[in-house]
This record gives C-alpha cells, structure tokens and sequence, in this order.
C-alpha cells in the first residue's frame, strides 16, 4: 500500500 | 477484489440509485442536501484524475465513469429539474469548515507530495467528512422521508464494507493503506447514530425521527 498510483480501490 | 469490497461497492451503486429513483418518483429532492451532494462530484473528479494515466481494470474504469456522472447528473437534477422542491434555508452547514482542513490534512498527511496525490489524499479526507450537511440538515428538520434513510444506509453500509475488505486484503495480500483507512473508520463512524435509529425504528416499519 501507499505506492503512488497504486490506488486501485473506488 | 473480494467478497466485502465487491458488496460495498454494489451498496455504493445502490445508494445512488434509490436516490435518483427518490428524487423521480416524488418529483422533488426535499430532504437532501445540496451541499452534500456538491462535495461527492468534488470527491469523484479529485479521486479519479488517474483515468487519464491509469488503466486498473474495465470494473474499475465503469465505476469511476459512473461515479463521476450519476453525482454530476443527482446535481443537475437538484439545481434545476427540482429546484423548486430544495429549500437552501435548510441546508446552512459552512462546506469550507470541511474542505479547508480537508485540503490542509492532505498537504501534511499524504503518501507523495505531488499534485494527483494530494488530490487523491483530499478526496479521501473530504470523502469521510461529506456527509456532514446531509445529517446536519435532518438535525435540523428532525426527521427525513423513508426512502432518503435507505438512501443513507445504503451509503453508509457501502464504506462500512470497506473495512473487512481491508483486513482481509491484509491476509491476504499484506496490504496496507493507513490513510483509506483511517478515513474510512471515521467515514463510517459518522453513521452509527443514524444506523442506530435506522436499524431500531426504520426497519421495524416506523417513521424516521429524531428526538426533540
């Protein structure tokens, strides 16, 4: 978690 | 994606579904706060700048898209479909006494310090706080209309959900996102005096209303 673009939730 | 992510997301979807049917069916958007809604369309397009630069997945690509559109569309329906039917005496919570320290925590608590990433942070931020004006307003009122509760139940179960999905993606994957969740926690704490009359009295068939 916390990598940039790593937002893969809505 | 898993069980508790997928349902939240589904509740997610279902919230904004019986809010617009609610707003068609009675021709009338009484009872729902302008404010809060303004604050999603600003949730969504801070959130989701990644569509230009990111492909995760076609779910999550129709999600952010739908998102962004259904809140744009619940605004233009309140502002002028219905506008007659909102009264803004009503709806009187300051949003910058949320979006500032919003913005503000998202300069110092963030995981990069750079323009998308900020942005996201304050979505998340703004996101845990948004429903302020909403539940502010039915203070005020002291009541709301059956369908608007599940509107609000529906929101609030869908980031509720959120939180096993965590620990289970912590078992699973090993992963952490303190800031999501974190907000998340308190997003959903917002909810437990609502949920509490909704569950008790709402659900047993009475009328949404608060104590004097």
């Amino acid at each position: 978690g916390g990598k940039q673009s790593g937002h893969d939730e809505l | 994606m898993n069980i508790f992510r997928l349902l939240g997301d589904l509740a997610h979807l279902a919230s904004i579904f019986i809010l617009v049917h609610k707003m068609h069916t009675t021709r009338s958007c009484r009872g729902i706060s302008f404010k809060t809604q303004a604050l999603y369309v600003v949730v969504f397009v801070t959130r989701y700048i990644d569509l230009f630069y990111s492909w995760i997945s076609l779910y999550n690509f129709v999600m952010k898209i739908f998102f962004i559109s259904s809140s744009c569309y619940i605004l233009y329906l309140m502002k002028y479909r219905f506008r007659p039917t909102h009264d803004p005496t009503l709806d009187t919570f300051k949003v910058e006494y949320l979006a500032g320290p919003c913005f503000a925590l998202a300069l110092i608590f963030n995981y990069h310090f750079d323009f998308t990433e900020i942005m996201w942070t304050f979505s998340i931020y703004l996101e845990a706080v948004a429903i302020f004006p909403q539940l502010f307003m039915m203070q005020r009122t002291g009541e709301a209309e059956t369908i608007t509760t599940h509107y609000l139940a529906a929101l609030g179960i869908y980031r509720a959900l959120y939180i096993p999905n965590w620990i289970y993606r912590y078992y699973t994957e090993g992963t952490v996102d303190p800031i999501a969740i974190v907000a998340g926690i308190v997003q959903t704490g917002l909810y437990l005096d609502f949920f509490y009359v909704y569950f008790t009295k709402v659900l047993q068939g009475q009328k949404f209303e608060l104590p004097a």
